[in-house]
């Protein structure tokens, strides 16, 4: 089989608030025009909703218990076993790979390189802007910088004139062009930073989420049965300021309703801030005559909870929490190629096209893992899936604990 | 192919009440960790002593429990877990990986 390149994008705490998912206030047009030529996976579930040992669970298809990863703090490499990662995998298999934005949790649990040079073929691009993510760049309502949770902003009054999403787009386009006549095939992940709080996003998209027709969570209250122990107090979202000064009582909140609309509606903003940057990077597929010769995989490291339960994070074992979006697109599988010349993902703007609806090509509704993504990507690549690990599996460096979910773009779903 | 479609997530926590570090722990002050798995009609999680040090699960020490079926409560507001179902569901967690 002919091998394929892949471009990897993950966003950052994305829940299945997509079109594509059925969700029908949020506006993300280039994501489900990709998932209309894409099989969508509609219950797709993280191992654990917090992103270090999510992303390393996925990337290197083991579950938590095997990485022993729970926390930020250590590298599995050292600390459980020399697990393969997949883009190690297809490094090891030929592959040019490359790295931009947040794939791996930054810091000890990626070994401070984000697993260079095991994982990628040069090292990893951090946008520079990132530095300015958690400081004072909010205007608030006194005319003075805060560090809120919401924070739309100018972009060209940001530091640098530009935001860290903008720049690994930027980056991996960059990349792309650089890549485009090599006959090396090659493997680029994106990681987005957004839909992560802070919410600092470009201002314009909050215009698609008029406050007035935002709702709040169905379920907004703490359920009286939950037990404590299953309960997350969102300290992360306490600490911003513009949060910290509604003095809202721990552990259970609650967080004022008209706050609690402003958070719902920062944060499809910032969906919608994704959306466009994905569609950037399909458009350039198209740009470069790659359409053809590269799958497309989307996702998110786990969910996040908007006012479901009473909860503002993603920290549980709720499906808000551990829910995600998952989209293959494989050229001649999931789409055939258009003869008649026309882009496959042609640019869709949000902002002044924003009720584009689209079909999906193909739904799987099982329950799928992603743990199973490496052995599945592998496969749809060209590359043979690594091999299902055993019980114990510690000494093991290829194996998957997920499994090789290739015969459902072939066969109808059963069940 | 023809199993039931499963899939697993967990979460730890330092203690059995919401406190400061509840929401990501440092390994050490780990002490509970919740075991989910969800198919296509409920979602069952326990909630069980955990042992940073061996990493080690005790199935007998059961901190809570939660059962939402979700055909009538997709949200998993209302939680239906009693020790009732707890034998036969426990069997089941301990069939699978």
């Amino acid at each position: 089989r002919e091998r394929k390149n892949v471009l990897f994008i993950m966003a950052d705490d994305l829940r299945t608030s997509l079109g594509c998912y059925g969700d029908s206030v949020v506006k993300s047009p280039n994501i489900d025009q990709l998932a209309s030529k894409s099989q969508v996976f509609l219950n797709a579930f993280a191992q654990q909703a917090v992103c270090a040992p999510s992303r390393v669970s996925m990337l290197t298809s083991r579950r938590p218990d095997t990485t022993r990863l729970y926390d930020f703090n250590s590298y599995w490499r050292v600390h459980s076993g020399n697990y393969t990662t997949m883009p190690q995998y297809f490094k090891s298999e030929g592959y040019f790979t490359m790295s931009v934005g947040k794939v791996f949790h930054p810091g000890i649990a990626s070994n401070y390189t984000d697993d260079y040079p095991y994982s990628w073929s040069i090292p990893t691009f951090h946008p520079a802007s990132f530095a300015y993510e958690k400081q004072k760049e909010c205007k608030g309502e006194d005319g003075k910088l805060h560090a809120n949770l919401l924070c739309a902003v100018n972009v060209t009054e940001q530091p640098g004139g530009i935001l860290p999403d903008l720049e690994s787009t930027d980056e991996a386009v960059r990349l792309l062009t650089s890549r485009a006549n090599d006959h090396v095939p090659f493997f680029l992940a994106v990681g987005f930073h957004k839909p992560h709080i802070p919410f600092r996003i470009p201002q314009e998209y909050l215009s698609l989420y008029p406050i007035e027709q935002m709702s709040l969570a169905p379920d907004p209250n703490v359920p009286k049965l939950l037990p404590p122990v299953a309960y997350n107090p969102w300290t992360d979202v306490r600490r911003r300021d513009d949060v910290h000064k509604l003095n809202i009582s721990f552990p259970y909140g609650p967080i004022p309703k008209d706050f609690q609309l402003r958070i719902r509606q920062h944060y499809y903003a910032a969906v919608s801030y994704v959306d466009s940057l994905v569609g950037r990077l399909l458009i350039t597929l198209d740009e470069l005559g790659l359409t053809d010769s590269t799958m497309v995989v989307f996702t998110s490291d786990h969910g996040w909870s908007l006012g479901e339960h009473g909860e503002w994070a993603k920290y549980s074992n709720f499906d808000v929490a551990t829910r995600v979006p998952l989209i293959f697109y494989v050229p001649g599988v999931t789409a055939v190629h258009d003869w008649l010349g026309g882009p496959t993902f042609p640019f869709i703007d949000v902002l002044t096209q924003s009720e584009r609806s689209f079909k999906n090509f193909k739904e799987i509704k099982n329950v799928v893992e992603l743990v199973d993504v490496f052995p599945t990507v592998s496969y749809m690549a060209g590359l043979r899936a690594p091999e299902p690990c055993p019980d114990i599996s510690f000494q093991e460096e290829l194996c998957s604990e997920g499994d090789n979910l290739a015969h459902t773009f072939r066969h109808r779903e059963r069940g | 192919e023809n199993e039931e479609a499963i899939a697993f997530s967990q979460y730890p926590r330092p203690a059995d009440t919401p406190q400061v570090n509840s929401d990501l722990p440092n390994l050490i002050d780990i002490k509970v960790m919740g075991y989910s798995l969800r198919c296509w009609d409920y979602r069952y999680t326990l909630w069980l002593g955990f042992d940073p040090k061996t990493y080690q699960v005790n199935v007998t020490d059961v901190h809570a429990g939660e059962l939402y079926l979700l055909a009538g409560d997709p949200g998993q507001d209302k939680n239906i877990y009693s020790d009732s179902y707890h034998s036969v569901m426990m069997t089941k967690l301990a069939s699978l990986p």
